[in-house]
């Protein structure tokens, strides 16, 4: 009898031990299990799968391991464009945003557009309006840039067409 | 991308999914991941699902409703509906994976790169963390 169960994941892609350095490894799988922990603390306390993946997902949102909130992949004009979203299978009521440029964790934002929006899925201008009426913390400047995803797309630029997802192929 | 899926004492089911999608991305590209049935997906009645990959492809499969729509006409165990879904974006010609539970608590990963972030645990004591494909 499986009382509560939580899954999470950080992307896939052409992972390998030579793609990846050991301190990396390392502070990848350090990651995953803070993300685990949030959640699992919440459904062991009899907490709902809602707040638990909401939980788990912010944690790797706020990880800069990760592609998404900080950390995330830089967009064709030099700006970040994060998507997200959240589905309750209690009512399959669900909510999403999608190109939102300046909310920290966005996965919250979808929650709020499921929970208090008239709409399921809301994009760009939109959606950050939505989100200021309903007080979703916006990110600090910088918060999203880190310096390996500025190197990828420097990369990406000089190529001067296409597009990629650098060192995780995917994800 | 991102993503977690769970079920709770009360045997609900929820799934999350976050992204900043592709490096260089332009005209408003939007990939599966916010997309309710391709990358989110969540039916106390069979599954909660997450995935990961190129885009497009689970777009065009519908992949986390697949697995849904496999458990609840096909009567498949969500493993084998989750490794379904999977190779059904393969068939697409994409890559990529997803996590998945139950409404009975199980849960399962599937993935057809070389590797996939992930980690899992529930309240009979399983616990993992992975990278690799293998591990």
């Amino acid at each position: 009898q499986i009382d509560w169960s939580l899954a999470i994941h950080g992307g896939a892609g052409t992972l390998s031990r030579k793609t990846i350095t050991p301190d990396d490894e390392t502070a990848v799988r350090a990651a995953l299990a803070e993300a685990r922990g949030a959640g699992v603390s919440i459904l062991a306390d009899g907490g709902s799968a809602l707040d638990a993946v909401e939980a788990a997902v912010r944690a790797l949102e706020d990880d800069p391991a990760f592609n998404a909130g900080r950390g995330s992949t830089v967009a064709y004009e030099g700006h970040f464009e994060l998507d997200a979203a959240v589905m309750d299978g209690r009512t399959c009521a669900a909510g999403a945003v999608a190109g939102v440029r300046t909310i920290r964790n966005p996965v919250s934002l979808a929650r709020k557009v499921m929970q208090e929006g008239p709409h399921v899925f809301l994009a760009g201008a939109g959606a950050e309006e939505f989100a200021s009426l309903h007080g979703i913390e916006p990110a600090p400047d910088g918060w999203f840039e880190v310096e390996r995803r500025r190197r990828q797309w420097d990369k990406f630029r000089k190529r001067k067409s296409g597009w990629f997802d650098a060192d995780v192929k995917y994800g | 991308t991102v993503g977690a899926v769970a079920r709770d004492r009360h045997g609900h089911l929820a799934a999350a999914t976050s992204t900043g999608g592709l490096t260089g991305k332009r005209w408003g590209r939007i990939g599966d991941s916010p997309v309710i049935g391709a990358g989110t997906w969540a039916d106390d009645r069979s599954c909660a699902v997450s995935a990961t990959g190129s885009g497009e492809f689970f777009l065009r499969a519908a992949a986390a409703h697949v697995v849904d729509q496999r458990m609840r006409l096909l009567g498949e165990d969500l493993q084998t509906a989750a490794e379904a879904a999977v190779a059904e974006v393969a068939d697409l010609g994409g890559d990529g994976g997803l996590i998945a539970v139950s409404a009975d608590g199980a849960s399962a990963f599937a993935f057809n790169t070389r590797g996939m972030y992930r980690a899992r645990c529930d309240s009979t004591g399983l616990d993992e963390i992975a990278i690799f494909a293998g591990e």
